[in-house]
């Protein structure tokens, strides 16, 4: 079984861009 | 700037980062502090611990600061210099 050949790693890119981007903003927004 | 101001200004930001999650001020983050997270980020519980086991590289269940600024820099396209 290659369960981790379907995807590929865009996906987690993407989740990890989604995460810093929203800890920037978190950090920039509050104090 | 030179790539090592860059490092530096990276380097900062990424402790800036670290310190949101890592509330208790451990000096390190765990999936707990990320599911913590998981309120105030638009992110799905599965999602948050994705981005934790894909930071975590050695997998011990600790994100560490260094662990961390290097998810951060490939974040943004940098390299920190191991």
């Amino acid at each position: 079984e290659t369960k981790a050949s379907a995807g590929g790693g865009n996906t987690s890119e993407t989740m990890l861009a989604n995460f810093f981007n929203s800890l920037l903003s978190k950090k920039s927004g509050g104090v | 700037p030179s790539s090592s101001e860059m490092q530096r200004l990276m380097n900062e930001k990424a402790h800036e980062l670290f310190q949101v999650c890592d509330t208790e001020k451990k000096g390190f983050i765990t999936k707990r502090d990320m599911q913590r997270l998981q309120s105030e980020l638009p992110l799905s519980p599965e999602q948050l611990e994705h981005v934790f086991d894909s930071l975590d590289v050695d997998g011990n269940g600790f994100l560490s600061l260094e662990e961390f600024t290097d998810g951060f820099g490939g974040f943004l396209g940098l390299r920190s210099t191991s």
